[in-house]
C-alpha cells in the first residue's frame, strides 16, 4: 500500500546541508505493522513525515494507496491526508486552546463533515478506548504525558484511517496503557486492515510488529520479518 | 536531603477538584538515585515540580537543602532553584529562538554569572558528553526527538546543581542515548554526590536506581530498596 523508491531529504541548518534521508528504498503492505527503529536522530521522523504527505522528500518517489504523493499540490496533499492517514506526533501537537474532546472531534469536523450526535458517538467511543472519558473537558495544559499521548492516539484513530503514521505512541505511557494502545491498534488492523507504521525505541512495540526497518545514518541498514501470519 | 511530609496537591479543572497528590511522605538522601513509578496521571510530574519549588503544595510541607521551600516568596523560589536544582522537563521546554548552545549557556548567565570562555567550556564539555557537539548551532525546530531530549540533559546539569529532578529523561531516546545519560547521571553522583530524582516509565532507569517508590492515585503504594551500596 506503500511505496518508497531512492527517497532522499535534505535540511539546510544555516550553511550546512543535513542529509537526513540519503537512499530509502521500501514497501510497505496493506494491514501489516512495520517499525522503523534506530539511533536517534536516525531519520525515523522525517520518513515518516514523507510517508505521510506531511513533508516532501528532496528526490526520490513515494507512492501511497496507488497515489504519487509527491505530484500533489499543498492543498490536494492536505485533502489526502484528511481522507486516508492518521497521525500520532512525537511531540503529540494538541491543539491548546480545544478540550481534549473538541481535539479528537476536530478531523471528523474538518475532514468528514461528519453530523453532530455521531461525532459525539464516535469520540467517546475512542475517549473509553485510552481510558481519558473522564478527562474530556480539560485541556491539553491540564494533562499528564502520558494523558496528552493517549488523546493524540484517539485523535489519530478518529477519521478510520486506512493508515496510522505513528511516532514514538507509547514514550510516555506506563506498561497497561502502552499495552492498551498497542492491542486497541491490533484490534483495528485485524478487523479493518489499518496499516500501522510506527517509529519508536519501545521494545513493546517492537515485539508486536511484523516487519522492522533499521534506520541508520539516513539509509535502512537491514529488514527483519518478525512474524509468520 | 529531601523530606517532604503530608503532601496534597489539588488542582481546580473547570468546576472540579481534582486530587493529583492526597498524602505523600518521604524522604530523600543525598547522592542516590531514586525513581518514582506508577500509572499515566499518578501524579509523578507533580509531585517532582513540588520537590523542584516550581509548584506548591495545596498542603504539607517540603524541605530541601534544610530549606522550608514552602515558605520562600515567588523570588526567592527562584533563588533556589537557580542555585541547587536542575530539571528535565518531560516535554524538554527548549527556548526556540535560542541555539542549542544558547539553550544550555542560559543557566550559567542568569544564574551563576558565569564569564563568557569558561560557559564555552562548561557547555561544550557537556555538549560532547551527551554526543550533541556538532549539532550547538541549530535550533530547537531543526532537532530530532531525542536530540531534544538530549539537549534538554545537557542544560539541567550545566550549573553543577545539588539535585536533578528528571522527568522522563529517557522517554524519546534509543538504547545506547538512554544509557550514555544514565552512565553520565551516575557519574556525577559518584563524583561529586549529586541527587537524581527520576519520574519514568523506562525500566532501565529503574534498574539503575537505589529506591522506586510506587506512585497510585495520588499516594505512595510502596517503596523499594533496590541496591545495597
Ligand atoms: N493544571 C492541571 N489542572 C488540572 N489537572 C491537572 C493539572 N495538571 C495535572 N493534572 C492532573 O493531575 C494528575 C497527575 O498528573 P501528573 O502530570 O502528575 O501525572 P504523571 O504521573 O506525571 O503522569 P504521566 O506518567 O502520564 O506523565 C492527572 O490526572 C492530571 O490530569
Ligand atoms: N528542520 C530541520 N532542519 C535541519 N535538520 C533537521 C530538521 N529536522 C530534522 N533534522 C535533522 O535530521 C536528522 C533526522 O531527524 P529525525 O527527526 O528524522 O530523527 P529521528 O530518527 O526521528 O530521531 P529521534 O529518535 O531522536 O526522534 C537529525 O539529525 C535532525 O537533527
Ligand atoms: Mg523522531
Ligand atoms: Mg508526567
Amino acid at each position: 500500500i506503500i511505496k518508497l523508491l531512492n527517497i532522499r531529504k535534505v535540511y539546510r541548518a544555516g550553511e550546512v546541508d543535513v542529509p537526513a534521508l540519503k537512499d530509502v528504498t521500501v514497501d510497505i503492505q496493506k494491514g501489516t505493522f512495520v517499525s522503523f527503529v534506530g539511533p536517534s536522530g536516525s531519520g525515523k521522523t522525517t520518513l515518516l513525515n514523507i510517508i505521510g504527505a506531511l513533508d516532501t522528500p528532496t528526490k526520490g518517489t513515494v507512492t501511497v494507496a496507488d497515489t504519487n504523493i509527491g505530484l500533489l499540490n499543498s492543498k490536494e496533499r492536505a485533502m489526502f491526508r484528511g481522507e486516508n492517514l492518521g497521525f500520532i506526533f512525537q511531540d503529540f501537537n494538541l491543539m491548546p486552546v480545544f478540550t481534549v474532546f473538541e481535539n479528537i472531534e476536530y478531523p471528523l469536523i474538518m475532514v468528514k463533515k461528519t453530523p453532530k450526535e455521531r461525532r459525539k458517538e464516535i469520540v467517546h467511543s475512542l475517549l473509553s478506548k485510552v481510558n481519558m472519558l473522564d478527562q474530556k473537558d480539560k485541556f491539553p495544559d491540564q494533562l499528564s504525558g502520558g494523558q496528552k499521548q493517549r488523546v493524540a492516539v484517539a485523535r489519530a484513530l478518529t477519521t478510520s484511517p486506512r493508515i496510522v503514521l505513528a511516532d514514538e505512541p507509547t514514550a510516555n505511557l506506563d506498561h497497561e496503557s502502552a499495552y492498551m494502545v498497542i492491542n486497541l491498534m491490533k484490534k483495528l488492523r485485524d478487523e479493518s486492515g489499518v496499516t500501522f507504521i510506527f517509529s519508536t525505541h519501545d521494545t513493546k512495540i517492537v515485539g508486536e510488529v511484523d516487519i522492522i526497518h533499521t534506520l541508520e545514518d539516513g539509509i535502512i541498514q537491514k529488514s527483519e520479518e518478525v512474524k509468520y501470519g
